[in-house]
């Protein structure tokens, strides 16, 4: 168990619990933008249900660095114009000033505890929806699947 | 992984498109529960449950849905299971990443999952992330809500700590009644219950605080705020001792120079309330025995009633019954002359085929709008006073305006499960 002392638990001690890894660089906080869909929409209900087949369970974490990493680098790079856009777009729904630049404020902001939900989702309530689930997704489902292509 | 692709088979089928047209639960009544490997090493499970049970309350309290624990069931046969769990888990696929950042998430599907590398606390404790708040917020995804920016929705992404209670504000309330619509149902009886009190100078003021009674339950509507007040319903025999615990007929309050009596009426028999001692008389001051007979108190009035009201203009007690009003003298402890008459005699249409046509189910009138309302299903008709003469003097004294609906004008006054009665 966790080690508490007192009744309540209030004590409890986490002394073997990971740590999130803080968001300190534009690279973490691209991930964080993508993750939470700032820079594409993302399918979350699609998400979870694809990768209920053993043969093509991965982590979206990788999936994200993945984006990053391999390759359709044609997409985004940290000084493009799409990852300034999603950082102004989060730094407006967070109230904070808006300028486009990893600041300290928007670190602060990103690294607060937080719902996983994405904030920005496909449309699940878009009537066709269903018809272009395989061609609306982003990025990180082509190379999603293109990996459990692989994989397989 | 096969069981889980099982369940999201079923319950895809349990989602359809909401009145509004989105997607939303389609049934009313749902399952929840707190999954055996999915307990939370910081609390104990009792507290936990007790924490889910508050919130799922909280949802039923500003929304037509209901929700019960449900612990015995098959577990495909919930509709939200919830638990907590570290890095990955519960065969999900969307790790948690420790302490900090992401502190759950949650699934159209029914599922929600609590990071338990967080440091989850109960209510009211001051350090910590409250289960109950993340818990709230994770059902309103699970319901079908977005995130919202709004500074103070519960839909916000951010955990900002909580204030000494958080509730859900009234844009929240109407983001999912945009999905699930609005709290319809009857009433048995509605009143303003006037109550008096002295200031710290010593001065008697009057007050009054606004009841609305469904069967064997009641809210206190907060007039200023537009809802009722929070953690209500409540059970009939907890705030209204010595009344019939499955609910009353009407409430009458006789309030003139000479008299001060507050009634309830349930079938054959009304109790007198004693607002000193917060509880029905078994013997008032008269020397009357309580329960007493509608007929032996009111002679000339027939029982069992629909509902009543007391006119202090008139200083006479309107009893309904089916399409008759019976109007009876409180001075003279007599039917007023020419009563019972037809409902719509007294209370005519002012546009013609819109009228309640008896049975109605509350008589009310209102100190905060100083108007008679007659609610009948989930409907309420204004009865023409003064005010609106002066208006429009062509229209007839006591005459029913056009109808609206009970919770265009009243907020918020949803059923909970009766099992969520008490936590």
């Amino acid at each position: 168990e966790k080690v508490f002392h007192n009744r309540d638990h209030s004590d409890v001690q986490n002394f073997n619990s990971r740590q999130a890894e803080a968001i300190t660089d534009k690279y973490a906080a691209e991930l964080f933008l993508s993750r939470y869909g700032f820079i594409k929409p993302v399918n979350w209900e699609e998400i979870q249900l694809e990768d209920l087949e053993p043969s093509s369970h991965s982590d979206l974490l990788d999936d994200f660095e993945g984006i990053i990493q391999e390759g359709t680098s044609s997409h985004y790079s940290r000084d493009s114009r799409v990852f300034v856009s999603a950082l102004e777009e989060f730094q407006r729904v967070s109230a904070l000033p808006v300028t486009g630049v990893f600041d300290e404020a928007t670190k602060e902001a990103m690294n607060k505890p937080r719902c996983g939900v994405p904030d920005k989702e496909v449309d699940p309530n878009d009537p066709v929806r269903s018809h272009r689930r395989r061609q609306s997704v982003n990025i990180s489902v082509d190379v999603h699947e293109s990996r459990a292509v692989r994989r397989r | 992984k096969r069981h889980l692709a099982a369940l999201v088979a079923k319950n895809r089928r349990r989602r359809d498109l909401s009145e509004a047209g989105y997607m939303a639960f389609s049934k009313r009544v749902l399952k929840w529960r707190l999954i055996g490997e999915g307990y939370s090493s910081q609390l104990s499970i009792e507290d936990q449950r007790y924490i889910f049970r508050l919130a799922f309350r909280m949802w039923s309290e500003v929304s037509p849905l209901q929700f019960v624990e449900d612990t015995r069931s098959p577990l495909e046969d919930v509709d939200i299971r919830l638990g907590f769990g570290t890095g990955r888990h519960l065969g999900c696929n969307q790790r948690f990443d420790g302490t900090g950042q992401e502190f759950a998430h949650a699934w159209f599907l029914g599922d929600i999952h609590f990071d338990d590398d967080e440091h989850f606390t109960g209510p009211n404790t001051g350090s910590g992330i409250s289960l109950l708040k993340v818990a709230v917020h994770e059902i309103g995804h699970v319901l079908g809500l977005p995130h919202i920016y709004r500074p103070g929705s519960i839909m916000q992404p951010s955990y900002l700590p909580q204030d000494s209670g958080f509730e859900m504000d009234w844009m929240d309330r109407r983001a999912i009644q945009h999905l699930y619509g609005g709290c319809k149902g009857r009433f048995s009886t509605v009143f303003d219950w006037i109550r008096k009190e002295k200031t710290p100078y010593g001065e008697v003021v009057i007050r009054f605080n606004t009841y609305f009674m469904r069967d064997s339950w009641y809210w206190l509507y907060e007039n200023r705020n537009n809802r009722t007040r929070f953690g209500d319903p409540v059970a009939l025999q907890i705030g209204w001792r010595g009344i019939p615990a499955d609910g009353v007929d009407a409430y009458v309050h006789v309030w003139s120079r000479k008299r001060d009596a507050v009634y309830f009426f349930k079938g054959t028999q009304f109790w007198r309330y004693d607002n000193e001692n917060d509880r029905v008389f078994r013997q008032d001051p008269e020397g009357h025995r309580y329960p007493r007979s509608i007929s032996e108190g009111f002679p000339g009035v027939f029982s069992p009633i629909d509902t009543a009201f007391y006119d202090r203009r008139d200083a006479r007690i309107y009893f309904f019954k089916n399409t008759l009003v019976y109007a009876f003298d409180v001075e003279a402890n007599s039917l007023a002359r020419g009563f019972p008459r037809s409902i719509r005699d007294v209370f005519p249409a002012v546009e013609s085929g819109d009228h309640p046509d008896g049975n109605v189910d509350a008589a009310y009138f209102s100190y905060t709008h100083n108007t008679v309302f007659l609610l009948k299903g989930t409907r309420f008709w204004r009865v023409v006073g003064s005010r609106e003469r002066r208006r429009r003097p062509s229209l007839q004294r006591n005459g029913l305006l056009p109808h609206k609906e009970v919770d265009e004008q009243w907020f918020d006054i949803c059923n909970v499960h009766p099992t969520a009665l008490r936590l």
